[in-house]
């Protein structure tokens, strides 16, 4: 559909009624390396197809170390603390709308000033 | 600014471009105006130039909207979540997700955020593709055009310091302007530049 303006969006959508699938990784917030949690296997595939996870390994719920590492990498990217944690800021953007080309191709970014960074999987 | 591996760019050869859109579509002319919009802000800084074409025969550039699987392995996800996608030089497809209900801004408002957040500004994100189209991957700089994501009700349609940078490292400047930067800053002119 297409709005020729502002005045034009049906007053529904004025109550900011968005749901996308990556809504739910605010459930998320505050997982830690270690746990167990229902959904992290979604966020794994969140980072796999933009690029933060490579390989062929099971997108487990597991808060492992190849998660943490994409974390690290994807807060380096977007200029957030890096913390390998799910806090809320990084969720705040992981949610927003984007473009579906990948962050990183074969593992390597050259995004964040050119800084060669790797995901690696253990 | 970044590229894609192996910095792939349009041959010299290929400095007028033309682009098509999928007939399927049905465009409105409006839509069709946001796209020219768009690829001005790209030829304004480069000495590339861009022509619509009627027909997909021949087109090095075709833009379409889609949902869902299309066909490419990238199916979209509804509204919201990715907004669009193109290839690297020199495929020249440009794919935007027919689900989300897009904003046909004004021209003349080059920045703006709107309390909706449902509906995404056309033109955002066709500048954006376009870059990608060009040969430009993502970058980490928030107010350049090819940070990888925008809000809902956002407009950002002016080319950052970045983006023309990273688009003139590649192609050169405007010969017949003086569109912004025209040196490329990060490597030797003799690694990159407008060779083919």
């Amino acid at each position: 559909k297409f709005y020729s303006n502002v005045s034009s969006i049906p007053p529904l959508q004025f109550l900011n009624a968005t749901q996308n699938a990556w809504e739910t990784f605010s459930k998320l917030a505050g997982c830690h390396i270690g746990e167990n949690i229902n959904g992290l296997s979604k966020l794994k595939q969140y980072f796999r197809r933009f690029g933060y996870i490579t390989g062929t390994n099971n997108c487990t719920d597991d808060f492992d170390d190849v998660l943490q590492s994409a974390i690290n990498t994807y807060q380096k990217n977007f200029n957030l603390k890096v913390t390998g944690k799910l806090d809320s800021s990084t969720l705040r953007q992981i949610v927003k709308p984007r473009c579906g080309n990948p962050d990183m191709i074969d593992g390597v970014s050259e995004m964040n000033g050119g800084k060669k960074l790797r995901a690696t999987e253990r | 600014y970044s590229f894609f591996p192996g910095k792939p760019r349009w041959p010299k050869r290929k400095r007028d471009l033309t682009y098509a859109y999928v007939p399927q579509n049905n465009l409105t002319d409006e839509v069709k105006r946001v796209f020219a919009r768009a690829f001005t802000r790209w030829a304004e800084v480069t000495p590339l130039n861009f022509t619509r074409s009627e027909s997909l025969l021949g087109a090095d550039i075709v833009i379409g909207f889609f949902s869902g699987e299309h066909g490419d392995g990238e199916p979209f996800d509804g509204a919201m979540g990715t907004l669009a996608h193109a290839s690297s030089p020199p495929t020249g497809m440009l794919h935007l997700d027919g689900d989300e209900d897009w904003l046909i801004s004004d021209g003349e408002i080059s920045r703006r955020v709107l309390p909706v957040t449902s509906v995404v500004d056309l033109e955002s994100v066709a500048v954006h593709e376009i870059g990608h189209l060009l040969g430009l991957g993502h970058s980490s700089v928030e107010d350049a055009i090819m940070f990888p994501a925008i809000s809902g009700g956002d407009r950002k349609v002016e080319l950052a310091k970045d983006d023309i940078e990273g688009i003139q490292h590649l192609y050169g400047g405007n010969p017949n302007g003086d569109g912004g930067v025209s040196k490329p800053s990060r490597e030797n002119e003799s690694t990159g530049g407008a060779g083919d």
